[in-house]
């Protein structure tokens, strides 16, 4: 169990450094396993080292850059293990432009193997969709819609 | 595609029976705030197994049948259907759709159904096992498990690491 | 000391009441001292009952019902008591574009008293500032630039 | 107005002398995820007297001076200065303008300045009083805030109510 632990380990921490380049790039982040004892146990921890800074504990990191962090290891895992299905909600929140729509270009490549769905406010987001689920609520009660987006690229 | 819809009946706010529809490529779920789209990725999440109340929001697992509003009164069951497409054969049924449930009564335990019969947990979890599908973390984040995923003392890292291996 | 907080909690409670119902209107929410015990002591409860639903525990609502009652809080307590500062970081993130916009006119209400600045990345809350301060890095160090905002009304 | 402007200097990730001019209306700080914003209000909440490092998400209080980039080696010293308007002399002092200061070495405490001279902590708190400036809470609210004012368990309830008494 800890040989295919380790092996498992070895190869998330290869593709989380590579997500985690591909979503903020010029950035740093590997997996490290800290002390003593064994490798079943000891505590995971994620260090992060964002494009120009040095790096810091993670409690330092914007709340950006921390959920970047947290989509770059999941995937990373995705890599190695794809869920067949993910779905997301609203962790596209705290991302800027630039960065939601590299986390969109990242979605995309995972595509092949894996069916996301995701919850969301962000325009930018819901126009990379392929198809848009409405929900609304009437007299407390939940429905679902169809949904056009305007302003479409495309439309 | 892998999930081709869910149907919700009772559970949360979904009072009425609900169709949502899927297919290839990325799904958007949209709308006003309060409106229930947390409640269609819980409604999954508990499908998937969760067994915390806590992770669906609740103290008590029958949190999540429909409790009333101002125009309708509670009801006394909830029920979340998953339906996947096995056009593939990829599962060990002989037809081109597997669904899989889980019901529960007010009074009760939950119930699970698979391809509309009572079942066994033990068969739905053979039914992830062979799609794929591993624990509810693997399949869902929400906006809240970020930081717990980067808490310093979680285990989180650890479970979604094993769930690869 | 426990007359001077029961008056203000009763005084905080009505504005709460009151702010509570501008921001989701046809809601109500009010304050409770449940259980024995003195008034310095005990538990504030929040009870609050969103527009066309029935009253559940706080942790049942949503994301962005949960950011209007805690901004309605705030505001209850500052229409008892003006803060003359206040510095909002990110809370309007969990609100779709019509509580946002509600959330807008509340700060307008409040700013006769208040001098409010807010951390933002949605664009209708940059729309209705009177000034925009931008945050730059390079090189892993801040600096403040100039910002002018593109296709605001007006200009 | 009250608050005209906020000066930084070595505070996180503000190495160089950074003045930011405030005014009447409604100000939005905005820019991409990482440039500062937060740290701008860790900063206001710092010299507000925040004491918890926590609460600045550090471990330390020395972990808010500039502790180095790629560009620049770590500096020894933070501080940030908030200038307050007294046109209308409400505060004791025979000025237009009254500056707070809260300074801190990399070895040592924080030491405050009133006007640009140093003083007791004792000082700045009645500067704060006479202003209406409550504890950092009362100014400043937070997304994380959120939860924490809404938990059950949770005094800050209390303790907004009792600034307000
Ligand atoms: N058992 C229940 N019966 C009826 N309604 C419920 C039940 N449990 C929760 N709700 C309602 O569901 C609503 C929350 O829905 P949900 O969290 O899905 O909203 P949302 O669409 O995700 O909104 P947001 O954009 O703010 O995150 C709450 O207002 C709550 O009252
Ligand atoms: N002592 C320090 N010295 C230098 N840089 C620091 C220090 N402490 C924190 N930082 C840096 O400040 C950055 C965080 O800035 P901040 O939280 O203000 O970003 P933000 O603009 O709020 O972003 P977001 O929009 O993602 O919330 C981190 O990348 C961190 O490395
Ligand atoms: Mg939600
Ligand atoms: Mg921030």
């Amino acid at each position: 169990a800890r040989d295919r632990f380790s092996a498992a380990y070895e190869r998330v921490n290869d593709h989380f450094a590579a997500t985690f380049a591909t979503l903020m790039p010029g950035g740093q982040a590997r997996l490290e396993l800290p002390g003593e004892g064994s490798m079943l146990t000891r505590e995971i921890e994620i260090i992060v080292r964002p494009p120009g800074k040095r790096s810091r504990p993670i409690e330092l990191l914007s709340g950006g850059e921390r959920a970047l962090t947290a989509l770059a290891f999941l995937f990373g895992v995705y890599r190695e293990k794809a869920g067949p299905l993910c779905i997301l909600d609203e962790v596209d929140a705290p991302l800027d432009d630039a960065n939601t729509s590299r986390f969109m270009d990242m979605l995309d490549a995972l595509s092949a193997n894996t069916q996301f769905i995701i919850v969301t406010h962000n325009k930018h987001t819901m126009a990379r969709a392929v198809r848009l689920v409405g929900v609304t609520m009437e007299g407390g009660v939940s429905r679902l819609v169809p949904v056009e987006l305007k302003n479409r690229p495309g439309q | 595609m892998f999930l081709t819809r869910i149907e919700l009946l009772g559970f949360k706010s979904f009072a009425d029976k609900t169709i949502c529809t899927l297919g290839d490529g990325l799904t958007a779920i949209v709308g006003p705030n309060g409106c229930g789209k947390s409640n269609v990725v819980e409604a999954i999440r508990w499908v998937l197994g969760e067994q915390r109340p806590s992770a669906l929001r609740g103290k008590a697992m029958g949190d999540v049948i429909f409790s009333g509003s101002s125009s309708l009164g509670p009801v006394s069951m909830a029920q979340v259907t998953l339906v996947f497409d096995n056009s593939r054969g990829t599962l060990p049924f002989d037809a081109p759709e597997v669904s899989v449930a889980r019901r529960i009564y007010r009074d009760g335990e939950s119930k699970y159904l698979l391809n509309m019969r009572s079942c066994m947990l033990r068969e739905i979890k053979d039914v992830f096992y062979n799609s794929g599908l591993g624990a509810p973390e693997y399949a869902i984040m929400q906006r809240e498990a970020i930081d717990v995923l980067l808490a310093n003392r979680g285990s989180e890292r650890r479970i979604l690491i094993e769930e690869a291996a």
